[in-house]
């Protein structure tokens, strides 16, 4: 399962 | 969230109403780059692609509206605004940008986190992000005007890059699996870019301060 890319950042 | 963070969303989001404001209440624009705010707002839209689709916080949300909407008023005066256009710089905003838009692009298509429409265009708008400054550069190096540049603007651009690298030291070490290379390394060149902004600002500023002949 890929790491699911969380961009939180603005 | 930090501390690090909010601060450095919340410093970044007062440059570009202080840039707003300065420019609504001048009705002029003299010495800013249309380029370089136009490619701010293109970050912010092809960054924010998952507004719709991707529920982070209220917070994320309003920002990511935020953002989009005073970058986009900024672009908009200087283009449309009957009396703040007539101060443009025309013929001194030369840079081609749009060079700089392919080339952040290209190298996006090649690094990415996943190559999917929105990965490809958030890694472009952070690659983006870290030039978009260029073309404000060159039009400072070569007008040295800062009337619109207050220096209110340039400390809290100055303080959204500081916070935003403190934010991710901070995170690199309170998270186990922290590693945003993408967003860490363009911001270093982007704080790279600015800290030579910083220093053709501080140049223009003296210049000025010394042209102005005491009363």
């Amino acid at each position: 399962e890929e790491a699911e890319i969380d961009h939180d950042e603005l | 969230m930090n501390i690090f963070r909010f601060a450095g969303d919340m410093t970044h989001l007062i440059s570009i109403l202080i840039l707003l404001l300065k420019i609504y209440a001048t009705k002029s624009c003299a010495g800013i780059s249309l380029k370089t705010q136009e490619l701010y707002a293109l970050v912010f839209l092809t960054r924010y692609l998952d507004l719709f689709t991707d529920y982070v916080s209220l917070y994320n949300t309003v920002m990511k509206i935020v953002f989009i909407a005073s970058s986009l008023a900024i672009v908009w005066c200087m283009r449309r605004h009957p009396l703040v256009r007539r101060s443009y710089d025309k013929d001194l905003d030369t840079f081609r940008h749009q060079y700089v838009v392919l080339a952040c692009f290209v190298l996006a298509l090649l690094l990415n986190e996943k190559f999917t429409i929105q990965e490809v265009f958030w890694a472009f708008s952070i690659y983006l992000e870290a030039v978009a400054i260029l073309p404000q550069l060159v039009l400072l190096q070569r007008s040295g005007n800062v009337d619109n540049l207050t220096g209110q603007y340039v400390l809290f651009l100055g303080a959204y890059r500081g916070l935003y690298i403190i934010n991710w030291i901070y995170r690199y070490f309170t998270e186990d699996h922290f590693t945003r290379w993408i967003a860490c390394v363009s911001g270093l060149v982007q704080t790279g870019l600015y800290a030579d902004f910083f220093y053709y600002y501080y140049l223009s500023w003296k210049t000025n301060t010394k042209l102005k002949l005491p009363a």
